[in-house]
């Protein structure tokens, strides 16, 4: 059964399932070791080697493949890692697990138009004021829920190795309970990228002192390096509520299998001909389905319509294009001039309205009655068509006059 | 008794060209 349609068949929403959107996918590491080899790195023998995959592999406790940056000296250099999810998702949490002590100064960002710009999404540091300009710990209210953070939490040196960074992104956020009708955090949530950036590591000396190899440890006065065994970003992919999972197309993109006759990417706009009413996210209470127009069978396009639907009461605001069959109106409802309505056939039957075929000379007009098809006919001129003359009446020579009373 | 349908051959068009339908 279709989970975004009930028992009855009737619309509801729906949502692909929570994953671990960074699984298997590629990550960029701005700094990877073993190139040039050292003695516990080198990237060309796969028992030494710490590539970036390790990051997005299977991981089980007993077995953590880890990714290890360059050894990189003195002052602190910015690391980053690069997380592309593909499309939109909506990101409940962003966690790392180190292999070494977690950086005493990171950042976590996103990005929602695929890496072309970014923003920050939480700070780690024992110093937010100092090296981010942020206070630590900052209470979070409606006003700056959609701005990131910054905490002295998991940027302690201990555990040395096994350390994690957990963000969740609706955590402490005041609208998060009422997150479907927040636009707000549903665009917080959302995400296109990750980027972790670790800006500056724990200091030798906090390490009890013993003048490491840096190639152990991680740490030493002059050296330092970061490993990683498991970058995750928990969440679902984004299509508002109108799909219930999402699979590549041809192109081996991901996407939306959009239900509720929406359709893009994300299922963010109503599939043509559906324009009755605006698009909406669907919610708990609401399916929020795009609604196809009302055309009766004459048109293939519609638009629409503001005004008509606030006029409507919010409830139709579709207005029919280029309606076939010789109807008109914005349902194509009636029949266009010069033709009336066949009311032995539905208004949905191709020949629901007929020509009214008004006598060019018997007829005032060339618009008939659109119930009937009765043409106006000129004095002492008869019959639908308005082409013969009525009884006690003859034909003349006269165009505007056909039929004249018979002396 | 159905009066016959008007004869267009029968109308003087003179004057009245504007009138006139496409035959």
């Amino acid at each position: 059964p279709d989970p975004c349609y009930d028992e009855k068949g009737a619309p509801r929403r729906c949502i692909p399932e929570f994953v671990n959107a960074a699984f298997g996918k590629d990550v960029h590491a701005s700094s990877t070791c073993g190139k040039p080899p050292t003695r516990h790195c080198d990237s060309s023998d796969p028992r030494k080697a710490h590539p970036a995959s390790f990051l997005t592999d299977l991981n089980t406790a007993a077995n953590m493949t880890c990714w290890r940056s360059e050894t990189l000296h003195h002052s602190p250099q910015n690391v980053t890692l690069t997380l592309s999810l593909g499309k939109k998702f909506e990101v409940i949490y962003v966690s790392l697990q180190f292999c070494s002590p977690r950086p005493e100064s990171a950042a976590i960002f996103k990005s929602m138009d695929y890496g072309k710009t970014w923003v920050p999404y939480q700070y780690y540091s024992s110093q937010c004021r100092k090296i981010y300009g942020k206070p630590n710990k900052a209470t979070v209210t409606k006003q700056n829920e959609q701005e990131a953070l910054c905490t002295d939490g998991h940027t302690d040196l201990y555990p040395l190795t096994g350390g994690l960074i957990a963000f969740s992104t609706l955590d402490g956020r005041p609208s998060a309970q009422d997150f479907d009708n927040s636009p707000v955090l549903q665009d917080w949530v959302t995400a296109t990228d990750i980027r972790v950036l670790f800006s500056r590591p724990h200091l030798f000396r906090e390490l009890g002192g013993r003048d490491h190899d840096d190639e152990d440890g991680g740490m030493s006065s002059s050296s330092y390096y970061y490993a990683v065994g498991e970058f995750q970003v928990g969440g679902r992919c984004k299509c508002n509520g109108h799909a219930s999972r999402c699979t590549k197309d041809k192109e081996g993109k991901l996407v939306c299998d959009c239900k509720h006759n929406t359709e893009g990417p994300e299922c963010d706009r109503c599939k043509p001909f559906h324009y009755d009413r605006p698009w909406q996210r669907a919610t708990a209470r609401e399916a929020n389905e795009c609604l196809a127009c009302n055309c009766n069978l004459h048109a293939r396009r519609c638009r629409f319509n503001m005004e008509l639907y606030k006029l409507s009461g919010r409830k139709s605001g579709g207005v029919c294009l280029n309606c076939r069959h010789n109807t008109a109106g914005r349902h194509c409802h009636y029949c266009k001039e010069g033709f009336y309505r066949d009311m032995s056939k539905s208004i949905t039957d191709r020949k629901a309205c007929k020509a009214c075929d008004c006598h060019p000379v018997g007829a005032a007009g060339k618009t008939c009655n659109q119930t009937t098809g009765q043409c106006p006919c000129k004095d002492g001129v008869t019959g639908l068509t308005c082409n013969r003359c009525a009884k006690g009446y003859q034909q003349s020579r006269s165009p505007v006059a056909p039929c004249i009373k018979i002396p | 008794d159905v009066m016959p349908t008007l004869d267009m051959a029968l109308f003087d068009w003179t004057d009245y060209e504007d009138l006139r339908p496409e035959m």
